[in-house]
């Protein structure tokens, strides 16, 4: 079974023309996770 | 185990008068031509050594396969999308009547006195923390009972930073990424990819959002911004410039997370953040295998399957959470909503593309879940 996750998050302001995430991935492809732990964080300005 | 199912059944099904493997090496070591009697001693033993053989050939193919993967996993390789042969097999196989057949094996009460040893069996089979359940397991009436257990208090402590998305669900992650451009494709494997739309259902309100957002920033940008339309002095008279309040608004990315379960692994799922779920699809569709080779040969294998998808808001925007079904783990059950039934016998070849839909309180605020809360669970068959 999987499960698939599509969610909003907040990118910053365009620099150099392109998007900069705001928003990163704390894991990695590949990566083993359990319930609780966090997948990805942003920060606000 | 598939491979090693197939070359057992094959094994066993050969016709009584024709020879086993077993039989000329009997012959070889009892001396050929020596009558039946002879012959028949050496039956079972040689059948059992062709059987190990067999086995420990098998073994080692699963053990080269296996190295093969980590040698390209280390060597940055990624899996390229290759269908074959037996993954346009398997969509002629009555995949659904073979899970629910599964599933009513996996609720088949098992004595007391067995259920340890058949539990602790499971487990080492699967990788699987029995320090972790919640109950003793002498509790777990049934395989399934066992399968969908609980945790102890606290086995599962749940990231309490206010600016992070957790986990949903104990997995490997498969795919992340940001989606973008047309199409608005998810990687399924390198070489292969899908729409967001095709799995979340045509109507899912990320489109809408997105199209309105869309709009707004044409409509106000196009009150200056036309070019040509303008000449120096209109543009110098136009002070102080008309802010575009879109561009004030922090830019939402979209994102995605694809995370895999195997049989082993805690199968219950939990809110990723504090959100308002307002709508459910369910996708009546295929139960095809979700193994990782699947995944490399079997083309729209997430947009096939049969899925519940859960939809709503969240602080940051859009959100919607995906539960694929398998082959072994078909059905899916909401504890938001415990009366949906999911792997259901179907007349219908062909699935229906149109889902099942639930909007939950429509015009209002929906179902309210915290972060960490259970909110689904995969079952057997």
């Amino acid at each position: 079974s999987t499960v698939v996750l599509v969610f909003q998050a907040p990118v910053s302001e365009m620099r150099n023309g392109q998007a900069i995430s705001n928003f990163e991935f704390s894991v990695r492809n590949g990566d083993k996770v359990k319930v609780g732990e966090a997948i990805g964080r942003w920060h606000k300005s | 185990s598939g491979d090693l199912l197939r070359e057992t059944s094959l094994f066993l099904s050969r016709p009584l008068h024709s020879p086993p493997p077993s039989f000329h090496f009997a012959s070889t070591s009892g001396g050929a031509g020596g009558g039946a009697g002879s012959g028949n001693k050496f039956l079972v033993p040689g059948a059992t050594v062709a059987t190990m053989l067999m086995l420990g050939i098998l073994h080692a193919r699963r053990l080269y396969d296996d190295k093969k993967v980590e040698d390209r996993k280390e060597k940055g390789i990624e899996p390229e999308f290759s269908p074959d042969v037996k993954a346009s097999f398997m969509k002629l196989l009555p995949l659904r009547s073979m899970s629910r057949f599964w599933g009513h094996l996996m609720e088949m009460q098992i004595p007391v006195f067995l259920r340890p040893t058949v539990y602790k069996a499971w487990a080492r089979a699967f990788h699987s923390d029995l320090e972790e359940a919640a109950l003793p397991l002498e509790n777990y009436a049934s395989l399934q009972e066992f399968f969908v257990r609980k945790l102890k208090e606290g086995s599962r402590p749940i990231d309490t930073d206010p600016n992070c998305l957790v986990s949903p669900v104990d997995g490997k992650i498969l795919q992340i990424g940001e989606i973008r451009g047309p199409g608005a494709l998810i990687d399924q494997v390198k070489g292969f990819s899908y729409s967001v739309s095709s799995l979340l259902g045509t109507n899912s309100n990320l489109h809408i959002n997105d199209l309105e957002e869309e709009k707004s920033e044409e409509d106000l940008s196009g009150v200056v911004d036309v070019p040509g339309a303008k000449s120096w002095w209109c543009v110098s008279l136009a002070s102080p410039k008309r802010q575009n309040p879109m561009s004030m608004r922090p830019k939402r990315g979209i994102f995605y997370c694809v995370i895999y379960l195997k049989p082993g692994d805690y199968h219950r799922v939990h809110s990723p953040v504090d959100w308002n779920i307002l709508r459910r699809r369910h996708f009546s569709g295929r139960l095809f295998p979700q193994n990782e080779r699947a995944v490399q040969t079997i083309r729209n294998l997430y947009i096939e399957n049969e899925r519940v998808v859960l939809e709503g808001e969240w602080k940051e925007g859009f959100i919607a959470l995906a539960a694929i079904g398998a082959t072994n783990i078909g059905s899916i059950r909401l504890f938001i909503e415990p009366e949906i039934q999911t792997n259901k016998p179907t007349a219908k070849l062909v699935p229906s593309e149109r889902p099942d839909e639930r909007m939950y309180e429509p015009g209002g605020t929906g179902v309210v879940v915290k972060k960490g809360e259970e909110v689904a669970a995969f079952y057997m068959g």
